[in-house]
C-alpha cells in the first residue's frame, strides 16, 4: 500500500458517501444516472470475484464489501425506492449502456492477463470501470445545471483514479516486476474521460458560479 | 507471494 492508492481508495470512497448523501438527504436521484450506477454495481461484482477465496487483508476485504454493498443499495433506491424512484430521469437517460457491456466483455475475452474465468472477469471489470461514468456524463449534459452535490461525486470519482495512476507509476519504479498494462491504459482513458467535466469544474469553482455543461 | 502481488488493488 502507498499513500497515492490509499488517497485515491479514500477518494472513491468519498465519492460514494457522496452520493449516498445527497439521495438520502433530498430523497431525490435527479442528474444520477441509473446507467452508470448499474455499470459500477457490475464492475464491482465482476473485479471482486476473488472477495471470499483470496484473502489479501482486512483493510481489501472490508473495502470489496463497502462497494458492492453501496453500488447495489444505490441501484436498488433509484428502482425500487418508493420516494426517490420518482425522481429518476428516465427520459434523459437513454444511454445505451448494455452496449457498453458486450464491447468490454469482447475485449475481455480478446485482451486479459490469462484466459480464466477469474481474469477475463478482471479485465473486463477494469474496461467497463473505464467507461461506465459515460451515461453519467451525458445525462449531465442534458439536464443542463448540476446540484452540487452530484458535481462533488462525478469529481471525486474522476480524481480517484487519477490517483492511482500516480500510484502505479509509484510501484513501476519501486517494485522489480510490477508491469500492469490492463490497469494503467484504462486508467488513463477512464481519466481522460473526466477531461471536459474537469474543465467546467474548475471554471465554476473559479467564477464561483453553477456548473454547467455545454450541451 | 505471486498471486498474493498481483490483485492486491480495488
Amino acid at each position: 500500500m502507498n499513500v497515492f492508492r490509499f488517497a485515491g481508495d479514500m477518494t472513491h470512497l468519498i465519492s460514494i458517501l457522496v452520493l449516498l448523501l445527497k439521495i438520502y438527504t433530498t430523497k431525490s436521484c435527479s442528474g444520477i444516472s441509473l446507467k452508470t450506477q448499474e455499470l459500477y454495481a457490475v464492475v464491482f461484482v465482476t473485479r471482486y470475484l476473488d472477495l471470499v477465496t483470496d484473502f489479501i487483508s482486512v483493510y481489501n476485504t472490508v473495502m470489496k464489501v463497502v462497494f458492492i454493498s453501496s453500488s447495489l443499495a444505490i441501484v436498488w433506491c433509484i428502482r425500487r425506492h418508493k420516494v426517490v424512484r420518482r425522481s429518476y430521469d428516465k427520459e434523459l437517460d437513454t444511454f445505451r449502456h448494455w452496449l457498453l457491456v458486450g464491447a468490454c466483455a469482447v475485449l475481455a475475452l480478446v485482451v486479459h492477463e490469462k484466459f480464466s474465468f477469474q481474469e477475463v472477469c478482471w479485465a473486463f471489470s477494469i474496461y467497463l470501470e473505464a467507461v461506465a461514468i459515460l451515461p453519467q456524463l451525458v445525462l449531465l449534459q442534458r439536464s443542463g445545471n448540476v446540484d452540487n452535490l452530484t458535481g462533488q461525486y462525478v469529481f471525486f470519482l474522476g480524481a480517484y483514479r487519477a490517483f492511482y495512476i500516480l500510484n502505479w507509476i509509484y510501484r513501476y519504479y519501486s517494485e522489480q516486476h510490477f508491469t500492469r498494462w490492463i490497469s494503467c491504459v484504462s486508467g488513463i482513458v477512464q481519466t481522460a474521460l473526466y477531461a471536459d467535466f474537469f474543465y467546467y469544474y474548475f471554471i465554476s469553482w473559479k467564477n464561483n458560479s453553477k456548473l454547467q455543461l455545454p450541451a | 507471494a505471486q498471486s498474493k502481488a498481483r490483485k492486491d488493488e480495488l
